[in-house]
């Protein structure tokens, strides 16, 4: 892979959201791989509703959690996603309310990405940013800089936040990933999160996945 | 103070064999303990012991006691039938002037016991709590970078009550975060976020989703290796 990349440069990635007092960072995970496929595809990007996911993707739990792997299945048999300001984000569980009419964007598939850092890379260099989940060990203080927990401090196995990986590189010889966070821009580097790149650290190689669009 | 026999009987019996000076810090730990719970609800103190190191203008307790959880049966309350249960806690207040602050709180099932001298170990080299001499007015420090944090992120409380509990939570997690700052390998910085005035609970509760550690989902086909430059 290239030594850096960063989809936020090439326009393939919206503006940081606030998922509020809700677990539905699983929701703002996918909407960001979907925005940054569809944006790959078809030259435009859009932001997505969360909202819709929360309200009619009946196998998650919307603010008790989700699973990308079934938003995606979710995403397909709804028939797509409307945009952020056709069916705009709550916050909590409501009433479905997808119209299909309405709907902009639709995916075709779902794939699980390599547990390999240096593949995950390669991937997201050419076909996008990616949806993974981690371990949310010390996020609820960082403040900024790139995050290298203890791994028993912060283990691969008890993942329990999604996000969106939108580029890599190196700050002074140490590599970072660059994560989109759903916790509004007045937390971290202006929403954005720094992690380790290399050591599947908090297991960020674990769960990566992306939609597919033909 | 040194370790009192044990009582003869939990609850209010505790407080006469308790050494008197502990009284205070572990009537304010056990009050911040059983916050917001309903009467017959809440956990009944069974023994405690501790130390106290002079810090500053003021003392600081290192506590341990063994509380006692009231049974639960109401199906309103827990989902299912809890009995008695013991914990032991390690609670340390800050006392300076006759203002408490709780610094920690860790509780577990007496078992754990050995978990919690690994905690001692994770304290022990921290300057804020240990070795160190405490900062001159630390609690008059906490309650200013507090006050930074209410006006910083607009935080409003609804009762002085609340807002004494909330900084007792901030300065918790002010000692938390320095703790992951201590053992972060990379040049994250931690510290104060807008979560700060959130317990672990809380925040876990709240702001993450239990159900990704669980499920692995949907089966998916692995992505097509990428080939080419």
């Amino acid at each position: 892979p290239p030594p850096r990349w960063d989809w936020r440069d090439k326009g393939a990635v919206t503006d940081v959201k606030d998922q509020g007092m809700c677990g539905s960072c699983w929701a703002f995970s996918v909407t960001g791989n979907v925005e940054g496929q569809w944006f790959l595809r078809r030259g435009t990007l859009l932001s997505l509703s969360e909202q819709e996911l929360l309200d009619c993707d009946k196998t998650d739990k919307a603010c008790l959690g989700g699973l990308p792997s079934n938003a995606y299945s979710a995403i397909r048999n709804l028939g797509g996603l409307e945009t952020e300001d056709d069916y705009s984000y709550r916050g909590r569980l409501q009433t479905c309310s997808f119209s299909a009419e309405k709907a902009k964007v639709y995916i075709n598939d779902s794939v699980e990405l390599s547990k390999n850092e240096q593949k995950l890379a390669a991937w997201l260099a050419k076909n996008g940013p990616i949806s993974v989940a981690i371990n949310a060990f010390g996020m609820q203080f960082y403040r900024h800089g790139i995050s290298h927990p203890l791994r028993p401090l912060c283990s691969p196995w008890l993942i329990d936040h999604a996000v969106l990986l939108v580029g890599y590189g190196n700050r002074s010889a140490t590599p970072f990933w660059a994560i989109k966070n759903s916790w509004g821009t007045d937390w971290g580097e202006e929403g954005y999160y720094y992690l380790h790149r290399g050591s599947g650290a908090c297991g960020v190689n674990i769960m990566a996945s992306s939609a597919v669009i033909d | 103070a040194p370790a009192s026999s044990k009582p003869r009987a939990a609850g209010a019996q505790a407080w006469e064999l308790a050494s008197p000076e502990l009284r205070e810090p572990v009537r304010f730990a056990l009050e911040m303990y059983n916050r917001g719970r309903a009467a017959g609800t809440r956990a009944a103190l069974e023994a405690v012991r501790g130390r106290v190191r002079r810090a500053g203008r003021g003392s600081l307790y290192s506590l341990k006691a063994t509380l006692v959880e009231p049974p639960c049966n109401d199906p309103t309350v827990c989902q299912l039938p809890v009995s008695k249960k013991t914990l032991l806690c390690s609670f340390e207040v800050l006392d300076e002037l006759g203002k408490h602050m709780l610094l920690r709180r860790d509780c577990g099932p007496v078992d754990t016991k050995s978990t919690d001298d690994k905690n001692e170990t994770f304290s022990s080299f921290l300057p804020l709590l240990n070795k160190d001499p405490l900062p001159q007015d630390f609690s008059v420090k906490m309650a200013s970078i507090f006050k930074d944090f209410v006006t910083t992120y607009n935080r409003t409380y609804d009762s002085k009550e609340e807002a004494s509990w909330r900084m007792s939570v901030f300065a918790s997690n002010m000692v938390r975060a320095q703790k992951i700052q201590a053992l972060d390998r990379g040049t994250a910085q931690y510290g104060v976020t807008k979560f700060s005035d959130l317990t672990e609970e809380e925040f876990r509760t709240v702001y993450l989703n239990p159900l990704l550690k669980d499920a692995p989902g949907r089966s998916r086909r692995p992505a097509p290796p990428v080939n080419g430059a």
